[in-house]
């Protein structure tokens, strides 16, 4: 079984907790705010109430040993995130993934040896613009710099159409890889499957091909 | 052009006005603080330093007639963010998308009239976790419950054969919907693709089935 060290369980902190642990990792949950710990206690292996960046305690958390530490730590203290990432690394942590609240404080995170560093609200903020943008569209995520993955309702136009009939992947350089029917199971489409009102269509492409086909068919 | 209002410009609102501004859109960013103003100011159409709970100048703003208008106020100011979000309704904004520290705070926007609620921090930390855990992939994005994207890394096992002979849908209940190779354009895969060690494999399965794949093949 895997195990996880995650110090701070702000929103993105305990988020983490619980999806790893979902995952079926054994996690370490540590804050200094009882509350915060108190709030995870039922979902991570373990949750202590300890400062991180008290050197003799975090040694005891034996973060050599476990797979992963997540220093997770935010606004609350960009020192203590330091010293807490840094101690990590000192102690032979063999993968150390810190948050970030900036370009400046990621600098120095990786100056004192995370191997990853991560900004939440900046990914999340990326993310939203595109769903936000185009009517129809329930997800946009951006994968790499040449592909995207929409999840979106068919346009009007194409309701009650095949996908053979349609021909996504020539006319607009999109390509249908999951429909979703509410009630149902997700399912691979097929060149017959004829499209409905309440379905979800999950498409990859290029960025900017599916509000290009939005617009031309509207 | 679609116009946009992004008030509170942290790591979050800033990200995001950059990427609406990115897509075309026109954003009237607003901060109390100077410094965070001036930061976007180059990339937002308008850059305007004012009080959003100051009903005056918010109506300035016209509220009403722009596409979208998005709180970003985070940890500063729980208050200002319910009453922004309250007043942006109350002007007739058509659609206003707020950022919730925590489930209550969602709770309360929703009651206060936002039509979409945000946690950026929780969403990112439920995306994170898959991508931690399993060697080799690059990403792990979920769409819903019954589907994810991952990108990844092809197993030593897979380098050298084709898809045709991978038959991985039927093994491993994953599909291979595109395929990157470093310095080309990212390719559609057909039956004969030869996987390589540089390939990065594009993959919609369901939850679990890929890092299922990754025990079995390892
Ligand atoms: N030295 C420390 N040791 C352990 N936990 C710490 C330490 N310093 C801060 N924390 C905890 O880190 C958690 C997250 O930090 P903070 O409150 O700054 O982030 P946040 O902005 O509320 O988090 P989020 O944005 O994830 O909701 C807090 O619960 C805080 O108690
Ligand atoms: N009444 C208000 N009017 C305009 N801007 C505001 C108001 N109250 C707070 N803000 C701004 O909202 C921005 C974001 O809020 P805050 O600083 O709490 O979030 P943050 O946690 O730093 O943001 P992020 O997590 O996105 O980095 C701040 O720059 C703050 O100045």
């Amino acid at each position: 079984r895997k195990q996880a060290i995650v110090v701070g369980l702000g929103q993105f902190g305990a988020a983490l907790t619980r999806s790893l642990a979902a995952r079926g990792v054994e996690v370490l949950a540590v804050d200094t705010n009882e509350e915060r710990v108190q709030a995870v206690a039922a979902v991570a292996a373990h949750a202590a109430m300890f400062d991180a960046t008290e050197e003799a305690a975090l040694q005891r958390a034996a973060p050599e040993r476990r797979d992963l530490c997540v220093c997770a730590i935010g606004e609350a203290g960009r020192e203590a995130s330091i010293l807490t990432t840094a101690l990590l690394r000192q102690m032979g942590a063999p993968r150390v993934v810190a948050r970030a609240m900036d370009p400046l404080h990621e600098r120095i995170l990786r100056l004192v040896g995370a191997h990853e560093v991560v900004n939440p609200e900046r990914a999340f903020g990326e993310r939203l613009a595109s769903r936000l943008l185009t009517a129809g569209v329930i997800d946009e995520v951006p994968l790499g710099d040449d592909l995207v993955i929409t999840e979106l309702r068919p346009p009007p136009a194409f309701v009650g159409r095949t996908l053979a009939d349609l021909t996504l992947p020539k006319t607009y350089s999109v390509t249908v890889v999951a429909v979703r029917r509410p009630g149902a199971p997700v399912t691979m489409p097929t060149p017959a499957t004829l499209l409905t009102a309440e379905d979800i269509l999950v498409i990859v492409s290029p960025p900017g091909a599916v509000p290009a086909m939005m617009d031309r068919v509207a």
